[in-house]
C-alpha cells in the first residue's frame, strides 16, 4: 500500500536515526 | 536522536522510534524532518545531530521524474534516492551516509544545499537544514542509493561566478533599496520567517540597536498578510534576537532579498578589509597622512623635544605604528630625521624634514641669501657645503651619519656657512 511504501522510504532516509 | 512530524499547523511533534512514526502517520502526519535532532525540545538548526539527506522543492507543477534525471545527468550529480509528487510539484532527496551535525559539517551542508536548489531553480524557503517535508504520499522514484558529501563538491565550484544583476547599492545602504522597502512594505504568508531574519540583519547592520529593530519589525508584522496562520510577534522577537546573537555584524544575503523580493538586488561592502592583520594596512595609511600633515602644517620641518611616543600619542596612533610609518618614509626617501643632543640634562630635539619640502626650502632660502636666485644650481651648492659641513663635523667628533646632512642642510639655510662651519 502507498502507506507501506511512504514508511519504507522514511526507514530509508532515516535509517539510524531513529530506533526500532 | 528526535525526527519531528507535524500536521498542517506545522507544531512540531517529537519521534524517536520507527514505531511511534508508523502511528503519527496513521494519525494523519503530514511533515517529517528528514535530519535528526539531539533532543525532544529543539527543532532549531544549533539542535541538529545527524544530516541524513539532501533535498529540494521543486515548485513546478509540470516537472516531471526524467526532468529531474536529464538535470541531473546535466550538472554531472547522481540521481535522487527518491522523488516525491506533491500538489506543486516534486520533492527530490539524495540520501547521504549520515553525517554528524558538527557546525562545519553544517556550513558545508547547507552550502551545499542552497547550490543544489538554486541548480535545480526550486525553493531557497526549503534549504535549510531543519526544514519540514511533507510525508511521501506518490512515490516516483526509489532506488536504495546513499552518497557522501563530497559527491556534490561540483555544485560549488561555479558558485562564485553565479551573476550579480544590477541594482548595486553600498552596504551601508541597504534599507533605501526598493528591493528591501518592498520587503519592509509587508510580505506574504510563506516567507514571513525568512524575511524578519533577513530584515532583522539589515537593520542590525546599519546600526540598529536590538530594541528599536524589534519595534520596526513588530510595526512591519502588522502589516504582513495575516493568512490562516498569523505571524505572532513572540516569532519576530525570537527571529530578531537570533539575528542579534550572532557573534559577526553581517548585512543580509542578498540572495534572500532577491528571492523574497523578486527584484535584482546586490551589493558592495565598501568596508572590507584585507586578510591577514585586519585593519592594519589602513592604520598605517592614515597614520602616514596624519603625521606627514603634521610636518607639512609646521612648514615642512618639525623640530620637536617630544619623544617619538609622546608624538605618537598626539597623533592619536600607537608608537609601534608611528614608528614603522617613519622607518618606511625614511626607506623610500621621502623624509630625514636628525637628532640633536641639547646639552647635559636638556634631551634631545629630533628634526623631521621631508625630502620635497627640503628641496623647496633650499631654493627659497638660496633665493633669500642671494646665492644663485633659488636656481638648481644654487641648491647644489647649499648641498655641497652641507656635505662639507658634514665632513668637518665628522673630523671633530669622529660621528658620521647620514642624517647630519639634513641638519647642516637647514643651518645653512639659516645662517651662512662660516658660522656653521
Amino acid at each position: 500500500s502507498p502507506q507501506e511504501k511512504a514508511l519504507e522510504a522514511l526507514r530509508f532516509l532515516l535509517d539510524g536515526s531513529l530506533t526500532e | 536522536a528526535w525526527c519531528f512530524v507535524a500536521n498542517k499547523s506545522f507544531r512540531p511533534l517529537p519521534v524517536r522510534t520507527f514505531a511511534t512514526l508508523e502511528k503519527l502517520i496513521d494519525a494523519g502526519m503530514i511533515y517529517f524532518t528528514p535530519n535528526a535532532f539531539f533532543s525532544r525540545k529543539a527543532k532549531t538548526t544549533d539542535a541538529l545531530r545527524w544530516l541524513n539527506a539532501l533535498y529540494i522543492d521543486i515548485d513546478d507543477p509540470a516537472a516531471t521524474v526524467s526532468d529531474v534525471l536529464d538535470r541531473c545527468a546535466e550538472l554531472n550529480l547522481p540521481p535522487p534516492s527518491l522523488i516525491v509528487k506533491t500538489q506543486h510539484g516534486l520533492h527530490c532527496y539524495w540520501k547521504i551516509k549520515r553525517v554528524r551535525a558538527t557546525e562545519r559539517a553544517l556550513k558545508l551542508y547547507s552550502r551545499l544545499l542552497r547550490a543544489l536548489t538554486k541548480a535545480f531553480d526550486a525553493d531557497l524557503r526549503a534549504a535549510t537544514a531543519e526544514r519540514f517535508l511533507r510525508i511521501p504520499r506518490v512515490i516516483l522514484h526509489f532506488d536504495r542509493a546513499e552518497y557522501e558529501l563530497k559527491d556534490f563538491f561540483s555544485l560549488l565550484e561555479d558558485e562564485t561566478l553565479s551573476a550579480q544583476s544590477g541594482g548595486r547599492v553600498v552596504a551601508r545602504g541597504i534599507l533605501d533599496h526598493p528591493a528591501v522597502k518592498k520587503l519592509l512594505g509587508g510580505v506574504s504568508e510563506h516567507s514571513r520567517n525568512h524575511a524578519c531574519f533577513t530584515l532583522a540583519r539589515a537593520f542590525r547592520y546599519c546600526g540598529y540597536s536590538y530594541a528599536e529593530t524589534l519595534q520596526e519589525l513588530l510595526r512591519w508584522n502588522r502589516r504582513n498578510d495575516r493568512g490562516s496562520d498569523p505571524h505572532r510577534d513572540s516569532e519576530v522577537r525570537a527571529t530578531v534576537k537570533s539575528a542579534y546573537n550572532e557573534k559577526q555584524i553581517r548585512p543580509p544575503a542578498a540572495s534572500w532579498i532577491r528571492e523574497l523580493s523578486g527584484m535584482p538586488f546586490s551589493y558592495r561592502i565598501f568596508e572590507k578589509r584585507g586578510g591577514g592583520k585586519p585593519g592594519r594596512p589602513r592604520k598605517i595609511e592614515e597614520t602616514r597622512e596624519k603625521f606627514i600633515a603634521t610636518i607639512q602644517a609646521a612648514g615642512g620641518t618639525l623640530t620637536t623635544c617630544d619623544s617619538r611616543k609622546k608624538l605618537a600619542a598626539q597623533l592619536g596612533v600607537s608608537e609601534r605604528t608611528l614608528n614603522s610609518v617613519v622607518a618606511a618614509l625614511i626607506a623610500e626617501g621621502s623624509l630625514t630625521v636628525s637628532t640633536t643632543r641639547l646639552g647635559r640634562g636638556k634631551g634631545t630635539e629630533t628634526t623631521y624634514t621631508i625630502a620635497s619640502q627640503l628641496e623647496a626650502a633650499c631654493s627659497e632660502s638660496c633665493k633669500a641669501i642671494g646665492r644663485g636666485g633659488g636656481s638648481e644650481s644654487g641648491m647644489r651648492q647649499v648641498l655641497e657645503d652641507a656635505i662639507e659641513c658634514c665632513f668637518k663635523f665628522s673630523d671633530v667628533t669622529g660621528r658620521n651619519h647620514g642624517k647630519d646632512l639634513a641638519f647642516s642642510v637647514k643651518l645653512l639655510l639659516r645662517y651662512r656657512k662660516k658660522y656653521v662651519l
